[in-house]
């Protein structure tokens, strides 16, 4: 239920105010998400995988996880994609580890890193802020996830 | 100046973003600005921001942009409040409380509400809230950047770093594609881009679809019949959705998965 706490607080005038927040009056309440903006939206390509291609061709650092108790964009979905990039595999699939326990599966490949994460929804650092953030630490190092 | 703002300007405006603390904050060491940067003057469209820098040496730690999806969600409700954010909010909204694995242990993490008419960010062209897409989102992101970086001119060339989740699967690589072409043409390219860590990302419409159903029924959420029924019925090539496919997809969802919450699938959904 934390999306509630959210529209209760950003929608306490002494918060906008602290956060320079609707200065303008918008002319309706601050929420997490915008049904008019869903609803209307226009253009959506269809894939990303031709983007993805030219960003490896960039030299940019690429890395896909997905929480594995998602069934919205689920790991299934995220691991039909990457299979269709056509990638050449530098570490096979592995168990990853935090805090003495599997984090998730990893499998490094030429210009991109999958991973899985345990027992985490769609917001994966909601469910799984341990296992999120040491994901996130690799991501940074250009480390691939620890084995043990 | 790229803002057509003046150096001192833009650092008058930087401080004038400081925020001090916010309502039931417990005491921080990092610093944190929020505010408006203007994308695009003529048809009045402003997007906010909330940056929480670093704790410990922010000025040589990386900046990370995140997004959240939706299309139209907040990253300030989702990203900076439940997930990355160094915050959690009390129930209630009455306060907040500190998260221990907040990303700010590691980098300087720039929220940012996008497209306008999501959260604080705002167009002034009422007409603009129903024309959002891709093309028009990225394109304001860019500028953002670009206006943002003037504002704060420390993190120019700093390791930058996008990252997202579910429809900021889109929103995070069609900017970095952005970035890429804009730093190819310029001859002074000031963002610095290293990298895209995108989670439970909308990437790909027939991938994404195939591999949906396939969790449903691997996950025990779905029967037989309705799986066989979706496969036969559904062309997940075509962006068009029959009515006999939306009908299977429809009776999965209201009369097999039962109460549960869809994106956490074995924890209780909020009453």
């Amino acid at each position: 239920c934390t999306e509630t706490y959210a529209e209760k607080y950003y929608n306490r005038m002494e918060v906008q105010k602290a956060m320079h927040a609707n200065t303008t009056g918008i002319p309706y309440r601050w929420t997490a998400c915008s049904d008019v903006l869903i609803k209307t939206w226009q253009d959506s390509e269809l894939s990303m995988l031709p983007i993805y291609k030219m960003l490896m061709k960039a030299g940019l650092r690429i890395w896909v996880f997905s929480g594995d108790t998602d069934s919205v964009v689920p790991v299934t979905a995220t691991r039909f994609v990457i299979s269709h990039l056509g990638l050449k595999t530098k570490i096979r699939w592995y168990p990853w580890y935090s805090a003495g326990q599997v984090g998730g599966w990893s499998e490094v490949y030429e210009g991109l890193t999958f991973a899985s994460v345990r027992g985490a929804g769609h917001e994966v650092p909601l469910f799984q802020p341990r296992r999120a953030f040491r994901m996130f630490q690799a991501f940074l190092a250009g480390e691939p996830l620890p084995k043990s | 100046a790229a803002a057509g703002a003046g150096v001192e300007e833009c650092e008058e405006r930087a401080r004038n973003d400081r925020v001090e603390a916010l309502p039931g904050q417990p005491p921080v060491a990092f610093a944190q600005y929020s505010g408006y940067v203007t994308v695009n003057e003529e048809r009045g469209r402003a997007l906010f921001y909330w940056l929480t820098e670093a704790a410990g040496d922010a000025a040589r730690k990386p900046l990370v942009l995140w997004l959240n999806g939706g299309p139209g969600c907040s990253s300030v409700a989702y990203g900076a409040s439940e997930e990355i954010g160094p915050f959690r909010i009390k129930p209630n909204g009455t306060g907040l409380f500190l998260n221990k694995y907040s990303w700010n242990r590691e980098a300087n993490l720039l929220f940012l509400e996008s497209p306008a008419g999501v959260g604080f960010s705002y167009t002034n062209t009422t007409s603009e809230l129903k024309t959002s897409g891709d093309e028009r989102t990225a394109q304001d992101a860019l500028q953002f950047l670009i206006n943002w970086m003037s504002r704060f001119p420390q993190y120019r060339h700093r390791d930058f770093y996008i990252a997202g989740e579910s429809y900021a699967g889109h929103y995070v690589p069609q900017l970095a594609r952005k970035i890429v072409e804009y730093n190819k043409a310029s001859s002074y390219p000031f963002i610095n881009l290293k990298g895209i860590l995108v989670g439970n990302a909308v990437t790909d419409n027939y991938y994404d679809n195939i591999g949906t159903v396939t969790y449903w029924w691997t996950h025990a959420m779905i029967s037989d019949h309705t799986y066989k029924a979706i496969l036969k019925s559904c062309n997940f090539t075509s962006a068009n959705v029959s009515r006999a496919c939306s009908r299977a997809m429809n009776y999965a969802m209201n009369h097999e998965f039962g109460d549960i919450d869809q994106y956490s699938i074995y924890t209780p959904s909020c009453a």
